[in-house]
């Protein structure tokens, strides 16, 4: 558990709430 | 065998005795994923922003995530009354969320707090200045710096230029909110060994 933002599971999260703008940067 | 939960992005600091480790786990992720959210959604509004590489916006808000939270939620720290209102919308006494466990965390977020509220800032200054410690090209893990670091110049400047406009006369204001950037690590720092220590015994 040496990374406070993966402990919380905020990568996740971070991922999920920019997947629309990503996959509208990916086209 | 942790009881108490005294970050604010909780409804209450007291916790069931009888749940698990896990569901107490479950529950406050429930509580900050929206705030959470609310973080990214603000950075996609950052002119600019979308055109970091998706590492990189990654990157920037695991890391600066923690920081916008606590410029966006000084309202839930009442310095006069000594008070900090949780989710639930219930206030707490400073003494008695220290007898739960807050150190000196909570001490640094009210000093924090109060020297924000000092400057007497404006709801698109706040914004402004919330971007540029969101858009930080010294973060770690970054792929493209020069990207990073050339936002975060125009956005400096931007905040510069808004804060001569609103403040004509006291230009030492920029000053001050810059040298609030090194408040806002130390802060992150500070929360990310409670967060290790939290979860090191779920």
């Amino acid at each position: 558990f040496s990374d406070p933002a993966s402990n919380l599971g905020l990568e996740d999260i971070i991922r999920k709430a920019l997947m629309g703008n990503m996959e509208e940067k990916q086209e | 065998n942790r009881m108490h939960l005294v970050c604010p992005m909780n409804t209450s600091p007291y916790v069931d005795p009888q749940k698990s480790g896990h569901s107490i786990w479950e529950e406050f992720s429930m509580s900050f994923t929206p705030a959470v959210r609310e973080v990214v959604e603000f950075a996609k509004r950052i002119p600019g922003f979308k055109d970091l590489s998706q590492h990189d916006q990654v990157s920037l808000l695991k890391a600066g995530t923690f920081e916008v939270l606590v410029v966006r939620f000084t309202s839930l720290f009442d310095v006069k009354e000594r008070t900090v209102t949780f989710l639930s919308g219930r206030k707490y006494s400073v003494d008695a969320l220290r007898s739960l466990g807050a150190g000196d965390l909570l001490n640094s977020m009210f000093d924090f707090t109060e020297k924000l509220r000092a400057l007497n800032l404006g709801e698109e200054e706040i914004s402004l200045f919330t971007a540029v410690v969101l858009v930080s090209a010294d973060r770690s893990g970054l792929e493209n710096v020069n990207s990073v670091e050339a936002l975060q110049e125009t956005l400096i400047r931007a905040l510069r230029s808004l804060i001569t406009k609103n403040h004509p006369n006291e230009i030492a204001i920029f000053t001050k909110l810059l040298l609030k950037l090194p408040d806002l690590r130390s802060l992150n720092n500070m929360h990310s060994e409670q967060l290790l220590a939290f979860k090191v015994q779920p």
